[in-house]
């Protein structure tokens, strides 16, 4: 089956708004992010993420990005809540 | 290297830690040898003791649990989080959970309890992440040779900062 290429793009999204909550203290109203801006919360937060993982920071959800989150990791945040 | 917020860190030098169950995916001597193995890698570098006891107030308790376990921090299945810890501190502090539904090994498949247990380790003594990625307090679980592994030296400048070095003894 093709894949669906907006189904794929939510499924990012969605994963990085849990990976950012579990270890980034990202808040939400416990609503799915649907749109990016540039400097929104999310934005900030996922460069937040890259600058403390080691990855490029784009604020954009590329494929080392993607690849990291998906990672075993410890579950202790990274950042203070 | 970076603490917890506030520095917590333990009072005293002799510490003590009990093992509450074990994981079937391994036999239970590789689980004591692991664990045991995993404190001495700070053990090398600190003032620091630690004594496996079976009693009921031990200072860190290890424990292997699926999903939610009694800490408002539920594991997630397998892969994604893997163990967590808890800074030094009474009650749940300094003790380690190690999620259950993650395949745990003494090899180089699935997790190996030795090397997440020394990281879990750090967080029982008061260690927060490190951004560097080599170091064992680098979040993210890395495969790593058995053979040449050795304390980064952010992980000792990290541990030695909270507790002075070994020759303080």
């Amino acid at each position: 089956f093709p894949i669906d290429p907006k189904r794929k793009v939510e499924e990012d999204m969605k994963l990085i708004q849990k990976y950012l909550e579990n270890y980034y203290s990202f808040k939400t109203d416990g609503k799915p992010v649907l749109r990016w801006k540039s400097n929104s919360p999310i934005v900030n937060k996922i460069k937040e993420m890259q600058e403390f993982i080691g990855l490029e920071v784009t604020g954009k959800l590329d494929s080392n990005t993607l690849e990291m989150m998906q990672k075993p990791r410890c579950g202790v945040p990274d950042v203070a809540d | 290297f970076s603490t917890f917020a506030g520095q917590p860190k333990w009072g005293k030098k002799n510490l003590t830690y009990r093992i509450l169950n074990y994981t079937p995916d391994m036999a239970q001597v590789d689980v004591d040898a692991a664990i045991k193995k995993a404190f001495t890698v700070w053990s090398n570098v600190i003032p620091l003791t630690f004594t496996r006891v079976d009693r009921a107030d031990a200072d860190i308790l290890i424990s292997f649990a699926a999903r939610v376990h009694n800490d408002f921090n539920p594991f997630d299945g397998p892969g994604g989080t893997v163990a967590h810890a808890y800074a030094p501190g009474n009650g749940i502090g300094g003790d380690a959970h190690f999620d259950e539904d993650e395949d745990w090994t003494k090899g180089s498949q699935g997790s190996n309890l030795f090397f997440v247990a020394a990281h879990e380790f750090g967080h029982s003594l008061g260690l927060f992440h490190s951004r560097h990625p080599d170091s064992l307090m680098y979040p993210v679980y890395r495969h790593f040779d058995f053979k040449t592994f050795r304390l980064h030296q952010d992980d000792i400048n990290g541990i030695q900062y909270l507790y002075g070095n070994q020759t303080l003894l």
